[in-house]
């Protein structure tokens, strides 16, 4: 879940 | 999204039109360092990999493919246009790709948060981005005497930067659970490679004087 979170941005 | 984040996309998409427009109007593109430009061009490739399938937002895809697409205008303008590549300092930006790519595709192999390709060039990509203005900085203060517009754009850079460290001070604060180390301190260090930079355009914009950079 956390590598997702940090993708939100760019 | 928060005022921060959208203030620091905003300020990096201006920086990369400054230069942009400098290299479009002037046909010159002297005192830019084609190294700077190809590793963030590394840097957005590899982190926008997932552009095609992760879709996060519209807002999201549509940076990602302008930033991937004026970087590579601006490469191309400075590898390939009649005029412009005449201008490119290659003297004095000499400033070696292995010093920065290697480590960094170590480091990323080393410390990422899951042992994949992608999340690996992910990784890769942040750790670039933190290191990739180097030799841009390098060429700068080589050739002191910096033109506006150059300077204009280095600064707005950095201002991108520290409005992402807002951003995620203001993410801290407001989302329970939220963390992201490897972003944070491979940013911190990024912005940190500007203190001195913003120094000197600072004193030199107060003084309203011609920015020059101390040997």
């Amino acid at each position: 879940a956390q590598s997702n979170l940090l993708k939100d941005e760019l | 999204m928060n005022l921060f984040r959208f203030a620091g996309d905003i300020l990096h998409l201006l920086s990369i039109l400054v230069l942009l427009l400098k290299i479009h109007a002037t046909k010159s593109c002297a005192g830019i360092s084609l190294k700077t430009q190809e590793l963030y061009l590394a840097v957005f490739i590899t982190r926008y990999l997932d552009l095609f399938w992760n879709f996060h937002s519209l807002y999201n895809s549509v940076f990602k493919v302008v930033y991937i697409g004026t970087t590579s205008m601006i490469v191309w303008y400075m590898r390939r246009h009649r005029n412009v590549k005449l201008t490119y300092d290659r003297d004095h930006d000499t400033f070696r790709y292995l010093f920065l790519v290697a480590p960094c595709a170590v480091l990323s192999l080393l410390i990422n948060a899951r042992y994949n390709l992608f999340e690996i060039l992910w990784t890769f990509s942040i750790y670039l981005e933190a290191v990739a203005i180097l030799p841009q900085l390098v060429l700068l203060q080589r050739t002191k005497n910096v033109d506006n517009l150059t300077g204009n754009y280095v600064f707005l850079l950095g201002l991108y930067r520290a409005f992402y460290i807002l951003n995620w001070v203001y993410r801290f604060a407001t989302e329970p659970g939220y963390s992201a180390w490897l972003v944070w301190i491979s940013g911190l260090i990024q912005t940190g490679l500007y203190l001195d930079f913003f120094y000197y355009y600072v004193q030199a914009w107060k003084q309203s004087k011609k920015l020059q950079l101390p040997s």
